[in-house]
């Protein structure tokens, strides 16, 4: 059982998770379907940039966060970007896409000149993200714990850090066993997603690197 | 490289709420 303290704190964070709109212009330019690799790519890019205003809204509105050293929330949101933009894509994907949709940014993905060593991990993790069949409580949670890391590089005060990522551990803890009582393992599940996020950094600048070059 | 100063910039101004989402 969540105590009231700790469902007031879940409620807060789902809420500011789910402020997150998907801009309905992106969502036109997605279902055009006459477009070439580099308008593609473009479009990735734009998708990418309104991801990260959209994260960074979201990361102001956890408890705690804007009383944090101001270098020390850069630090934090530099190291957490491409994992919570991964986080999610993988919800988009899973859930809030309608099937077209999901069609279409597949399709813009596997058709924008990136290599195929990168999209193949991109669609596995999504598609095991899928699997764990998250609720929006654990999205949020898990979203606002991988932001709140205290060991990103740069952060100078982890102490501080780990006082507001500890009690979300918490909490998603309990509500994994209230929302998936016939698997004691799913909580450890989503804790080594966490690990397999952080492949993607590397993945991820490397992807752009390979992209420059061409 | 390049794109991290890109991300960094994105961050910087978002979190001054210079952005509108």
């Amino acid at each position: 059982e969540l105590t009231r303290e700790q469902q007031n704190l879940v409620n807060y964070i789902l809420e500011a998770h789910l402020k997150q709109g998907f801009p309905a212009d992106m969502s036109n330019k997605l279902l055009r379907e006459q477009s070439s690799a580099e308008e593609n790519f473009l479009l990735l890019t734009e998708m990418a940039t309104t991801h990260v205003q959209v994260i960074v809204e979201f990361t102001k509105k956890l408890p705690g966060f804007q009383a944090l050293d101001h270098e020390d929330q850069i630090a934090l949101l530099k190291g957490s970007a491409v994992e919570a933009m991964f986080l999610r894509s993988a919800q988009i994907f899973n859930e809030k896409v309608p099937e077209d949709h999901t069609e279409q940014l597949e399709d813009k993905i596997r058709n924008s000149g990136i290599s195929q060593e990168y999209i193949t991990p991109m669609f596995n993790f999504y598609k095991s993200m899928g699997d764990l069949k998250m609720c929006r409580e654990e999205y949020a949670l898990l979203t606002a714990i991988t932001i709140l890391s205290p060991d990103r590089q740069y952060v100078r005060n982890r102490e501080s850090v780990e006082k507001l990522q500890e009690p979300l551990i918490e909490v998603l803890q309990k509500i994994c066993k209230r929302q998936h009582p016939g698997n004691p393992q799913h909580f450890a599940c989503l804790l080594g997603r966490l690990t397999e996020l952080r492949t993607f950094n590397h993945q991820h600048a490397e992807m752009l690197m390979s992209w420059k070059v061409n | 490289p390049a794109s991290n100063l890109g991300l960094e910039d994105i961050i910087r101004k978002a979190l001054m709420g210079n952005i509108e989402t």
